[in-house]
């Protein structure tokens, strides 16, 4: 028995803008 | 350490260093071709799409695990009985039977991202393979309910 409610669709994202520090190799 | 304060002065650096070199670099997110993203609404460099189905299931009652010879007895009882293998069995059996639980299922989960850099106004430097670099954070987070 079972009841379909809906899709919950998720977005993560990097927006242009955000200020960020990286670490990595050149 | 040798410290520079700005992107444009990294050159500099590059030159006179031997590589590779592991710097550490801030600045703000660019892109030429940014992604127009539909649920938060912004122009993002990196987006990962995550598509779950919600649904509601019917508590099944669980069936006990002692042998039947030994239900009539577990059921008349207050606590379980030494001779229950199931520890859990009052636990599920005290739910009502007839309730509903939330379940998500994963449909999908897609990841886009277009080529981008960091700039500081005298600056900017590509930045490649950030998603697999340890504590890599999106900074937002939005989700969509369609019925």
């Amino acid at each position: 028995d079972k009841k379909i409610l809906g899709l919950k669709r998720t977005e993560r994202v990097l927006p242009v803008g955000a200020f960020l520090t990286v670490v990595g190799e050149v | 350490v040798t410290r520079v304060n700005r992107l444009n002065d990294l050159a500099q650096l590059l030159d006179a260093e031997r590589l590779p070199l592991v710097v550490t670099i801030s600045g703000k997110v660019a892109s030429e071709n940014p992604i127009n993203c539909e649920i938060t609404g912004l122009k993002s460099v990196i987006v990962e799409e995550r598509v779950n189905k919600l649904y509601l299931k019917k508590k099944e009652e669980e069936k006990c695990k002692c042998a039947i010879k030994q239900k009539e007895k577990c059921k008349r009882a207050t606590k379980p009985q030494k001779t229950c293998n199931d520890a859990d069995y009052w636990t599920l059996h005290s739910e009502p039977s007839d309730s509903w639980t939330l379940h998500s299922k994963s449909i999908s989960c897609n990841t886009k991202e277009v080529p981008w850099y960091l700039d500081d106004g005298t600056d900017h430097v590509h930045v490649v393979g950030a998603r697999g670099a340890t504590d890599f954070g999106y900074t937002a987070v939005r989700s969509k309910f369609d019925e």
